[in-house]
């Protein structure tokens, strides 16, 4: 494992520290989207069916359980626990699940590595990871009030893909026979979603201000 | 050996 893709794990488990971290400490999710949190916690159970039938490194594997239990912690908070959930912006936050899975389900069955059902439902969880962000940017969009952690959670895990994206270069270059093209192309769409939000992250952090969106 | 046979990333 390279430098670049340990970066960027860590970066992924440091977003996840910083959003429970915030609703532990402040008994509040305001301004996070239950809808990305639901569609995260569905990329991890599709993704990590191989937990069941492969095993890579008990790195790996300690990781992947990491990811679904805090998924589903923080789901658990956000709609059951008696403080945080009464927090969470129900009205503002509208974005419909289905807008994003049916494409990504239709994409994966036309365009994958193979059509049986655990390849298939691996792919449409690279597809799914990519555009998953979407319902909370346009929370962000709506609501304008960014708490710092709620910032610093984005930009984390936007961080976490430009990571990988260096990671897939090294790879690329030193293991020959490393070549995946469907996780790239989504993996630079991912990233390219975060472009507009970093750009105004890094300027109000610049400015030494609060993060503020136009 | 499927290109995409080594899924060691998360």
């Amino acid at each position: 494992m390279n430098l670049f893709r340990l970066a960027g794990d860590m970066s992924h488990l440091f977003s996840i520290v910083l959003i429970l971290l915030k609703i532990y400490t402040s008994k509040s999710c305001a301004g996070l989207s239950m809808k990305t949190q639901e569609l995260y916690t569905l990329v991890f159970v599709t993704r990590y069916l191989d937990l069941f039938y492969s095993y890579v490194s008990l790195y790996n594997t300690v990781m992947k359980l990491i990811f679904l239990a805090s998924s589903f912690g923080i789901l658990w908070y956000m709609r059951y626990h008696k403080q945080v959930k009464q927090t969470y912006d129900r009205e503002q936050d509208t974005f419909r699940h289905y807008i994003l899975v049916v494409p990504c389900a239709v994409l994966a069955l036309i365009v994958n590595n193979e059509l049986s059902v655990t390849e298939v439902l691996w792919t449409f969880s690279i597809y799914l990871e990519a555009v998953a962000i979407l319902p909370q940017l346009v929370l962000l969009q709506r609501t304008k009030n960014v708490d710092n952690l709620t910032g610093q959670y984005i930009f984390f895990l936007g961080a976490y893909r430009a990571l990988y994206i260096l990671n897939w270069i090294y790879r690329y270059w030193t293991e020959p026979k490393y070549r995946q093209y469907l996780v790239w192309a989504a993996g630079l769409v991912q990233t390219g979603l975060y472009a507009d939000f970093f750009y105004y992250y890094l300027k109000s952090w610049q400015a030494g201000e609060k993060l503020r969106l136009p | 050996d499927s290109l995409a046979s080594t899924k060691d990333e998360l």
